[in-house]
């Protein structure tokens, strides 16, 4: 564990307390996109099955039980208890465009070809476009609120320090795992654009409006 | 890759 991957975490864990503080204490889903929340979910469930085959630490797992918790949470709040406010017309976004290209990548470019380390895989895949839907949203509807821009940045550093992460292993220990790292880059560019608008727009208080 | 993958991560 190093500081950049503890950062990275906490941002994680940041990310999850904002959106399920904002959802409870509006009491609505508005401008949050269940499709990237129902992929986090299949992220962490597919990732996470390993909780059962193999123990790393008392830290490793208890993140894992939180992120699958939370997510089935957050899925909860916005598909049973606050889903009059879910704002589905705007949440268009295919999934199916995201999960077949990601099932066909990871039956092809894996570190062998088994069940768990398949799914394994899938979900590497799947979460570093998994925000796509959310980006989509926000784009076709022109804004954010502060709170929703918060909750992107938070989880967009999350894979950005991941990345730091994986350059002070590679050369500390001579660690590295190129499905992460690739798809942990092309998770990282596909924020850039949202960073950019983050740090110039809300950051100086002003909304977050894309330019029409 | 065998040995170099250590799922150690989240």
């Amino acid at each position: 564990m190093n500081i950049f991957r503890l950062m990275a975490d906490l941002a994680h864990v940041l990310a999850i307390v904002i959106l399920l503080h904002k959802i409870w204490k509006s009491r609505s889903c508005a401008g949050i996109s269940g499709k990237s929340q129902i992929l986090f979910a299949l992220v962490y469930f597919m990732r996470y099955l390993d909780i059962m085959t193999s123990y790393v630490s008392f830290y490793n797992s208890t993140m894992k039980l939180l992120f699958l918790g939370t997510s089935g949470a957050t899925l909860n709040l916005i598909y049973r208890k606050f889903k009059p406010s879910y704002d589905h017309n705007h949440d268009s976004f295919r999934i199916a465009y995201l999960l077949v290209p990601c099932a066909l990548l990871s039956l092809f470019l894996n570190h062998e070809f088994s069940v768990l380390e398949i799914l394994w895989t899938f979900s590497i895949y799947l979460e570093s476009v998994a925000i796509l839907p959310q980006l989509f949203m926000v784009a076709k509807t022109g804004e954010a609120e502060s709170i929703t821009s918060h909750y992107l940045f938070a989880l967009g550093s999350y894979r950005a320090l991941y990345v730091c992460n994986w350059v002070y292993r590679y050369i500390a220990e001579s660690h590295f795992d190129l499905i992460a790292i690739i798809a942990g880059l092309v998770q990282t560019i596909l924020y850039c654009d949202f960073f950019y608008l983050y740090i110039t727009k809300v950051l100086q208080n002003r909304k977050l409006q894309l330019p029409a | 890759y065998p040995g170099i993958h250590v799922k150690d991560e989240l």
